[in-house]
């Protein structure tokens, strides 16, 4: 038996706006742990990686480990039916090939519940590296998502290089270049709203605006991103989601030839 | 001119 409640259903919606770009269908790894999930997007140069701690949701029991295959499409058409503040149950019995949602209103003067079927995926899991990064760089979420979106504009790359002086953000194509750089600034009223940079050594490199694009979508979930860059070695960028865990993706590199 | 690298050079498969 698997149950899982979670009062704010709002949150797993926006884990799987954040995702739903990436991904079309996903493999939920569901353990006393809490709820994993890994998979690549269908060209093979970013992966999801989402971890929701079980002591995160206000009920949770999974008697045997399970995964849950999902059509990411279809499982945003069941959170479309609820309300911006219901309550999610989620639950599946042992060796089940369906998982039902229920969701509750606050004044649980509404309840609804939908069934849907699971999908069995053959996805394999990946050994993800512990890396020491030559650079790690927090700052707020609006704040990447608009640079992002801003220096999209002009090229389908983005340059980010990170030195001791602060990190700088650029790119170039047809109508010019654009370059965005942020020096560090802690404000210790509002942690939310500082940059901050952990630099080993100097690093430079080029990533796609239309993945990272795809992860800004995860804004909504937390004040501030991390973003951990090393040379050679994918891009990480962590948005930690408030006491239930963390939405991880990785971005190969674009590479000079 | 840059090209794209994919992520299953870094990671092992489990």
């Amino acid at each position: 038996m698997f149950e899982a409640r979670l009062v704010n259903s709002s949150t797993f919606r926006k884990v799987l706006d954040a995702i739903k770009d990436l991904l079309n269908e996903a493999s939920f790894d569901c353990s006393e742990n809490g709820i994993q999930l890994q998979a690549m997007d269908s060209s093979h140069v970013s992966l999801v990686s989402l971890n929701l701690k079980s002591d995160g949701f206000d009920k949770f029991r999974c008697d045997r480990n399970l995964t849950m295959g999902m059509n990411l499409t279809s499982l945003g058409k069941v959170f479309k039916c609820s309300g911006a503040d219901d309550t999610v149950t989620m639950k599946a019995q042992d060796y089940a090939d369906t998982v039902t949602f229920m969701f509750e209103s606050k004044k649980q003067d509404k309840i609804s519940d939908y069934e849907m079927k699971l999908m069995n995926l053959d996805q394999e899991h990946l050994g993800i590296p512990d890396t020491e990064f030559s650079c790690i760089i927090k700052m707020p979420s609006i704040e990447f998502a608009r640079i992002i979106r801003d220096l999209s504009q002009f090229g389908e790359s983005i340059v980010i290089s990170c030195t001791k002086e602060g990190v700088k953000f650029s790119a170039q194509g047809d109508i010019g270049t654009g370059n965005v750089k942020l020096a560090q600034t802690h404000n210790f009223d509002k942690e939310e709203e500082s940059v901050t940079i952990d630099l080993q050594e100097p690093v430079a490199l080029t990533f796609a605006c239309q993945y990272l694009n795809s992860f800004t979508k995860a804004t909504p979930l937390s004040n501030q991103v991390k973003l951990s860059m090393c040379e050679n070695v994918p891009l990480v960028v962590e948005y930690q989601i408030p006491e239930l865990g963390h939405l991880r993706f990785y971005l190969a590199p674009k590479i000079e030839e | 001119t840059s090209t794209q690298a994919r992520l299953d050079g870094f990671f092992t498969v489990l």
